[in-house]
Formats: structure tokens, sequence, C-alpha cells
């Protein structure tokens, strides 16, 4: 141990394992998340090349060997809590995402919250066995968070009850998402909805891109990788042309809208129950983001305790480097907002959850605000950890641009977050529509309830500077 | 309802206050935006689009406020005393370099006073010192694993430059004594030059 580091530890004036608990949600959690942390470090099985030293292939490859692992292990142990799951995978890929995180985070929850019991039975094993692989591919070349832009189509024809679906312009192929490059064999496609001659806007449909033997691309799937990127190396970002791609009617998502088979159309209860996935992806990354900034803010720290750099006072030997006023300055912002962000993510979790049990009982009156809430601090989070993050590796000098600081790794699988499942700006706009509803009718008099509830007060009361 | 209350910029849960009303009074400036663009006969559509840089920090004054609240809130469950002392600093440095970042808005709404945001800035001083002693501690409370973090820089041993010597060493570019491309490119340069 570096004597440097030893002395800091025994100077801690609180027990550390406690505020661990804290933040990890009790110490049942922290034991478990331990135990789950040391079948992986453990396992001669995910021992890997450092994957800064391979080039994208192999790291794909290297990537799909352990995620087929991972797989496998995960059975064996009978670990299936998602957070279990979720702790498991990020030990397995510590570095960021993996080639079939789409498949379990993205595929796997649409099919649960918007698949009818029919449908359940019929993809849900598949789906559990990797028999079917899948994606979920919303985001077009020229399309991104403006959703209603999207182009993709999907025809419903009576005749043989099957929809037709169609990217008809290259702007409207699929761009993007993870997975759908090389691994997946399906896909959740996101598309404008036709039939008998009306458009009823965007919905989800199971489209089958491979065959589930051979993994060759189907008649009309045109499907590849989208190349290097600025991180996500171990990921086959893809793209989907769809021509003419014939699916039964049965591959539409219909747990709350429907098409019959005449072609009659049912709409759902709420229109942004299609977005039910992004909100969850959304929620999510709130806690991600606190993740990067402690694991950021974890390394530029404990080296700053370790490098000594010129002197405070002459003649006397190098000072620690954080106990310079401008380094304390860098750092603990940054260490306090990891803090914040990761209490924010535990609220966004509960509060996610507690909105997701009254949409299952059919209650879909608190779904406006989990929207503005999860888009708002999903931008928020994402663009406070995103140049934290970048303040961290210039706070480590020189050694910072090493990637074996890990620090530009973490900026690069990070930065992603500020534009996929939502951009941010847009977020805001979003975010703000709903503050703005709120402000109107605090105005006309109605009593808000959930976070925006203060927009009542501000009504009639304004706060003046006082001297203390 | 009409009083305004005091604001003791060392106290985190006047903070919460004082971003609360930042919130509340940005998210009414955006409105009012959007009414003022309204009322020159631009379209609705106009209006938002001409009034989106006030709407944005309206949004970002809203979460910046659930941020420091739903902090402020998580104290009251930590029992353990050197925890909530430790916790407690990090949450008003978190409320005060906010306010610093974007004295502006608060300045400018009437929230605080100058000598209030100069006050905050020498008390940001003070925390700093404050957190100093426990800063290792406060990161080693992650508790992220060595595998996990994968950086040389931030082993929890904190024998950094030995491990960084021997992680260069593995570089493919050290793979063998003379790489190559000395024998392919730069050897016949020499022979012509």
């Amino acid at each position: 141990m570096n004597p440097d580091i030893r002395r800091e530890r025994e100077n801690a004036s609180f027990n550390v394992n406690e505020l661990t608990f804290i933040l990890d949600g009790g110490p049942e959690k922290t034991k478990r998340r331990r135990e789950i942390e040391s079948l992986v470090f453990s396992d001669p099985d995910f021992s890997a090349e450092d994957p800064n030293f391979l080039s994208r292939s192999e790291r794909y490859d290297q990537s799909v060997r352990k995620s087929a692992q991972m797989i496998l292990k995960l059975r064996e142990y009978g670990i299936a809590d998602p957070e279990e799951i979720y702790h498991y995978k990020s030990c397995v890929h510590p570095g960021g995402p993996s080639p079939l995180d789409l498949h379990l985070a993205m595929f796997l929850p649409t099919l649960l919250n918007q698949a009818t019991p029919e449908q359940m039975e019929r993809f849900f094993m598949l789906t559990w066995n990797l028999e079917i692989i899948g994606t979920y591919a919303q985001t077009e070349m020229g399309h991104g968070t403006h959703l209603r832009g999207l182009e993709t189509t999907a025809t419903y024809d009576p005749a043989t009850q099957e929809f037709v679906l169609n990217s008809p312009t290259i702007s409207s192929i699929k761009w993007w998402p993870g997975g759908l490059g090389k691994s997946s064999n399906h896909a959740i496609v996101i598309a404008q909805l036709y039939s008998l001659g009306n458009c009823h806007g965007l919905h989800a449909f199971i489209v089958p891109i491979r065959d589930m033997s051979t993994h060759k691309s189907l008649p009309g799937i045109v499907v590849g990788d989208i190349g290097p990127k600025f991180g996500f190396s171990e990921v086959d970002n893809g793209f989907l042309k769809l021509e003419n791609v014939r699916i039964p009617r049965e591959n539409m998502l219909m747990k709350y809208s429907k098409v019959e088979p005449d072609g009659s159309y049912v709409k759902p209860p709420s229109s942004k129950l299609t977005y039910g996935t992004m909100v969850f992806v959304r929620s999510f990354i709130v806690g991600e983001s606190a993740r990067a900034l402690a694991k950021s803010t974890t390394i530029a720290i404990r080296y700053s305790t370790v490098r000594h750099q010129s002197e405070i006072r002459p003649g006397e030997p190098e000072p620690q480097i954080l106990d310079y006023q401008t380094q304390q300055y860098k750092l603990f912002p940054l260490l306090a907002t990891a803090y914040a962000f990761s209490f924010v993510g535990q609220y966004m979790t509960k509060i996610y959850h507690r909105i997701s049990e009254s949409i299952n009982d059919g209650d879909f009156s608190e779904l406006p605000e989990l929207h503005a809430l999860s888009a708002g601090l999903k931008a928020f989070t994402t663009w406070e950890a995103n140049s934290g993050i970048e303040v961290c590796r210039m706070s480590c000098g020189g050694h910072g641009y090493s990637r074996s600081s890990a620090l530009p790794d973490i900026y690069v699988e990070f930065t992603p977050t500020c534009t996929y499942e939502g951009e941010n700006t847009v977020m805001m706009l979003q975010t703000a529509r709903y503050l703005v509803k709120s402000y109107r009718q605090a105005k006309e008099g109605q009593q808000l309830s959930g976070i925006v509830s203060y927009l009542n007060e501000s009504q009639d009361r304004r706060l003046q500077p006082q001297a203390v | 309802a009409s009083q305004p209350p005091v604001v003791d910029v060392n106290d985190l849960s006047s903070l919460v206050e004082v971003y609360k009303r930042r919130a509340a009074i940005l998210v009414e400036m955006a409105a009012k935006s959007i009414q003022q663009e309204l009322q020159r006969r631009k379209s609705q559509e106009v209006a938002w689009n001409n009034s989106a840089i006030e709407l944005v920090r309206a949004s970002d004054a809203h979460c910046h406020y659930v941020v420091v609240k739903v902090f402020s809130e998580k104290l009251g469950e930590v029992g353990d005393t050197a925890i909530h002392t430790v916790l407690s600093t990090l949450a008003l440095l978190y409320a005060m370099h906010g306010i610093t970042k974007d004295s502006g808005d608060f300045l400018l709404a009437g929230l605080l006073s100058v000598p209030q945001v100069l006050q905050i800035s020498v008390r940001i001083k003070e925390l700093l010192s404050q957190l100093r002693p426990n800063a290792v501690a406060l990161v080693d409370a992650f508790d992220i694993h060595d595998k996990k973090l994968n950086s040389v820089l931030g082993r929890f041993d904190g024998n950094v430059y030995e491990n960084m010597f021997e992680w260069a060493r593995r570089s493919p570019l050290n793979a063998t004594e003379v790489h190559e491309s000395f024998h392919k490119y730069l050897k016949p340069l020499r022979a012509k030059l």
C-alpha cells in the first residue's frame, strides 16, 4: 500500500462501510453485490485481454465470448433479479456496453411491458433462451429524438393479415441500435402504422431480421455495422433497411393498441405508452451518471493523494496535489455531485417503480410527470457528469491522457448518454413543456401535485434579499 | 404567505428554498416569454422556438432544484452522526457551488444579495478544507473494485507508478525489440537519402 494513501484512510472521520451501505441501499445489498463481484472476478472464464491493446474486431469478439459465458453463468447461479443481473454484467463488461445489452435491457423489457399474453407465450421463452436475440430499432439515419418524424412504415394488408414494412427513403434507414449490426436476429422496429389508408402514428413491431439457425439476413433485410465510433468499440451498432418485409399481424405489440384482422384500429389509453421503454432507460441513465462520476472522482482523488508536485512553501517537500486549493475546487464539487446523483438515481428508480405499478393497475395519471422528470434529469445529470469526467481527466495532468488511467474510456463510453434515448436539449424542452403547462394550470388556480406543486406557491409570493 | 423568508446561506433547507424559488421564477419567465411572442402575433410554434433558451434554462433550474431537494431529504434518513456530518458538508458544497456557477440567476431574481453570494464563495473554501481529510474515504465508500475501475491511476493500493510502467510494457508495440516498420520503411528510406 502506498504510504500516502494509507495515511489518508487513517485520517477518515467516519466508517466507510456504513456509507457504502447507504449508497447500495442497505448492508444486505452491499453483501450481495460483493458476492456477485467475487463470482465474476474469481472466474477464469472471464479473464480477458486488456481491450486497450486489441483491434475493434477483437474487442467485439472478446465481448461476445464473455456475454455468452455470462448468460450461461447467470442461469447456473440462478441470478434472475434485474439488479443482480446488472451487477454481474457490470463486472463482466466493466468498461461499458456489450453486444447483448439491448437484448437484455430493451428487447426483453419492451416485450414484458407491451406484449399481449399470447405474444408472451410465443416470444418470451425463445427470447429468454437467446434463440431470439433482439434489439430495439427506433432511431433512423435522418431522425433521432423527434419520434413523430420517423419515416419507417408498417402498412397493414387485410388480405393476408400481414404488415408490410418499408424504409421508404435513405434517411429512414434504422441507424445506431446496439447489437443490430452483427449480433441480433430480431428487432423491435418502431414504425408509422398505416391501416385502411389511415396513419395511426408510431407503433412497435417484432421483425425477424436474420435466420434463427444460419444467422443470414432474411429477404428484404439489409443489415450491418455502422463502423467505428467515438467509443462503444465492443458494440455492433447497426443499420437496417427494410424492403417490403412482411410480418404476421400478431407481430405488432398489442398490449395497449391493436389492429383487428379487418384492419380496424383500437387506440392505446395513452400515446406515451409507446415510449415506455425509453422512459425506463432514461430513469436508469440518471444512476449511470452517478456511477460514471463516482468512478472518475475515485480515480482523480486517489491519484491526487499519491501524486506530489511543485511546492506550496519554498524549500519544503513537494506536497500531495490534493493539498492545492485549485485541485480541491476542481474535484470536491464533483465528488458532491456524484453523491447527489447517486441519491437522485435511487429516487428515480423508486418513482419509476411506483408509477409503473400504477400504470399496470390502469392509472395513467402520473405518466406525464414521470415522462417529464426522467427526460429532464437524464439531460441534467448526463451533461453535468460528462463535463465532470473531463475535469477529472484534466486534474490528473498528463497521466489522465493515458488510457491506463481509464478516464478516456469512461468519457467516450459515457458521452453517448447525452444523445441517446433523447438528445439533451430536446429532453429539456420536453420537460419545459410540462413545466409551462403546469405553470398555466397553477395560474388558473388549479392545485398541482407531485414535484411541480411548488408552482402553486410561486403564484402569490416572492422572495426578497435579506441581510443575515 | 406573502412574507419572504430570511435566507440563511449556511442552512441547507434555506438553500433548497432558494433553488425552488429560482426554478419557479425561471418557469414563469419562460411562460411570459411565450406570452410576449404570442402578443406579437407569432404562432404558438414560433413563440415556442423563440423562447427555447428560456425554456431550457427553466428545465435546468427545475432539475437542479430536484437534485438539491433529494440530496437534502436523503440526509434525513442518515442516522450515523459522523456520516451525517460529512454528507451534510457535501450537500452544502453541492448547493453552494451551484449558486456560484449560476449566481446571475439568483441575483437577477432578487433571491440572494451580492454580499450573500460573496459569503457563499468564502464558505465554499471552508467546505473544501473540511472535506480534505475525508476525500479518499468518501471515494472508497463508492466501493468500486479495482477490476471494475480498471485504472492504474485509481488503484486502491495507490501503487501507481510501478503499475503504469508495467502496463506500458504490455503495449503491442513492445512485442518485438525492433518493429517491422523499421525494416519496411525507415531502413530503405535511409538508403535512398
